[in-house]
């Protein structure tokens, strides 16, 4: 799985996702990747978030609407990345991982799996990593 | 505010030998989006480029590169969603096409529906005009080889970690 979340000079946000789903899965599985709250949300009142991981999972917690809520409670965008991935591993022990952004261009990528490739650019300068930490 | 773009590659499984086909790869997609944003394109526009840079890099599992169903065969989900209006358009089980996340924001901008599927999502495409590309040219021979390794009946437990 892919995504990416983005905050533009107008303040406008957007979510995109793409992904070829599942290690040998089922023909006709569909996951969390095109499920509006799930694979993705943007709302330029909350923030944006891509999401990536156990799909089914990801669908029964709607983790992307789910961090979007925390963020809407007052959380940063960072901590809310964090509460919605513990939720997902405590209630359902699914691992994974988001990008998220809220309408002041702050960011996150955060992750419960043991990897996540993640990069952002911002005011010219690029961050990334792999492993949890970096 | 500040501008800005962030972009994951996926939280499956990375060998060793791969991290930095990863590390690269989201490296030169996030760079693709934030160019768009400072020519002044909207955060609509750096999104969908930066996951077509990965759909097009077989390091990652999208577009070309996906791992392979049961039978050996690419099926595709996609979302865009757009905050300024809540508009969205998704995807899902599409084949034969490069970049599925573009057909998604077709669908966002040329429909009144929410998400096309299967043999509906391929009418559609065909209709706009996207290209189809033979199903072997989205297959890579890791994606091939992880495809066998993983019906052997002794699969690395790691290897199938259920994470798409």
């Amino acid at each position: 799985t892919v995504g990416a979340v983005a905050v533009d000079k107008e303040g406008n946000i957007a979510c995109a996702t793409s992904t070829g789903g599942m290690l040998n899965k089922m023909e006709g599985r569909v996951g969390d990747t095109p499920i509006i709250g799930s694979g993705g949300y943007a709302d330029n009142l909350l923030g944006a978030v891509s999401t990536t991981g156990h799909g089914e999972t990801i669908m029964k917690i709607t983790l992307a609407r789910l961090i979007l809520f925390h963020m809407e409670q007052g959380q940063s965008a960072e901590a809310a990345s964090d509460l919605g991935l513990a939720y997902m591993k405590s209630r359902l022990e699914g691992l994974g991982g988001v990008v998220t952004v809220d309408p002041q261009g702050h960011w996150a990528a955060r992750f419960s799996s043991n990897y996540m490739a993640w990069a952002a650019a911002q005011e010219d300068t690029l961050h990334y990593g792999l492993y949890t930490g970096e | 505010m500040l501008p800005v773009v962030v972009v994951h590659g996926g939280a499956g499984y990375i060998p060793k030998e791969r991290s930095e086909l990863s590390i690269s790869g989201v490296c030169s997609a996030v760079q693709a989006g934030y160019t768009i944003l400072q020519g002044e394109g909207s955060s609509m526009d750096a999104v969908v480029e930066a996951v077509i840079q990965m759909e097009n890099n077989p390091a990652f599992n999208a577009g070309c590169g996906s791992v392979l169903n049961i039978k050996g065969e690419v099926e595709m989900d996609a979302l865009v969603m757009d905050g300024k209006t809540l508009g969205s358009g998704a995807v899902s089980a599409v084949r034969n096409i490069a970049n599925p996340i573009q057909l998604a924001r077709l669908v966002m901008d040329k429909t009144s529906h929410a998400c096309l599927t299967a043999e509906g999502a391929s009418q559609f495409a065909r209709s706009m005009g996207i290209p189809e590309v033979p199903l072997e040219s989205l297959i890579t021979e890791y994606s091939r080889m992880r495809w066998k390794k993983n019906l052997a009946p002794d699969a690395n437990p790691v290897e199938c970690q259920m994470l798409g």
